[in-house]
């Protein structure tokens, strides 16, 4: 099974 | 004091078209150089990066940088009091918290004004780096948006696999199994009937199929759009608007649990 990570978890905060 | 002129009004439409399904509110950040806008979906999925630059409007001034907070629902319901063909000005006061919207008639023998009210938005700024991808894909983007409609009726999830001879689509569901696969092709007249695939290094990913069908609702800003990818980071789905600006939106790939 593929789980879908958060957008948040590729990109840091700015 | 923000006022800026679009000619073609109906470029702000066509974007809240791309917007709307995604993001239901969300901050315009106005700047000396442009208006843009950064917003992840309610399930943080999803994000979308708008940038308009001033000089792609008629008329642009603005003093100082300001967010301003708008229900992207509301937008559109303002929106439809404009015409296709209508020039579009916004202005917002720097002390007001509402924005203007002015809708002329190319013949200048109509005119709507419609004032809305901003609201306060809390909202995540996430800092995009600027990837070198291992793929990037370039191909008609109402091509890019039949593939994904069509697939979306047989499956959920896209598997998009590129490599050096074209870029694969792939879904299964209880009906099959379907295989999309576009090759390079740059045999035809016009620019933006081309495929053309620039390949790093092959990469397989798996997206949720819906994202994508919202994405291509920006279809008709641009002929030609481009999918990018790199193992294991989200996609970058782009629509550019020529020298004026761009939206794209970015989505996380399915990952092994």
């Amino acid at each position: 099974p593929k789980g879908q990570p958060p957008i948040s978890s590729f990109f840091a905060r700015a | 004091m923000f006022e800026a002129k679009l000619i073609q009004g109906n470029l702000i439409k066509k974007i809240m078209e791309g917007l709307k399904d995604l993001v239901t509110e969300a901050n315009f950040d106005l700047s000396p150089g442009g208006v843009s806008l950064q917003a992840m979906d309610s399930s943080h999925v999803a994000l979308v990066a708008l940038m308009l630059r001033g000089d792609a409007f008629e008329n642009y001034r603005c003093d100082r940088p300001r967010s301003i907070g708008m229900n992207l629902v509301n937008l559109s319901k303002v929106l439809k009091c404009a015409g296709n063909d209508d020039t579009m000005t916004l202005k917002a006061d720097d002390t007001q918290n509402n924005i203007t919207l002015v809708f002329e008639s190319q013949a200048e023998d109509k005119y709507a004004e419609v004032q809305m009210e901003l609201m306060d938005i809390d909202s995540e700024h996430l800092g995009i780096p600027d990837n070198t991808y291992d793929a990037i894909v370039k191909m008609p983007s109402a091509q890019f948006s039949q593939i994904v409609k069509d697939l979306s009726s047989i499956g959920d999830t896209v598997t998009v696999s590129v490599t050096k001879d074209g870029i694969t689509f792939s879904t299964s569901g209880d009906v099959g199994t379907a295989h999309i696969t576009c090759k390079q092709n740059t045999s035809m007249e016009k620019e933006a009937d081309h495929t053309t695939v620039n390949l790093e290094h092959p990469v397989t990913l798996t997206f949720a199929l819906r994202y994508f069908v919202t994405f291509a609702k920006s279809t008709s800003l641009s002929h030609q759009m481009s999918i990018s990818l790199s193992k294991e980071l989200p996609v970058m789905v782009e629509y550019a608007m020529g020298d004026m600006g761009h939206i794209r939106f970015y989505l996380a790939p399915k990952i092994d649990d």
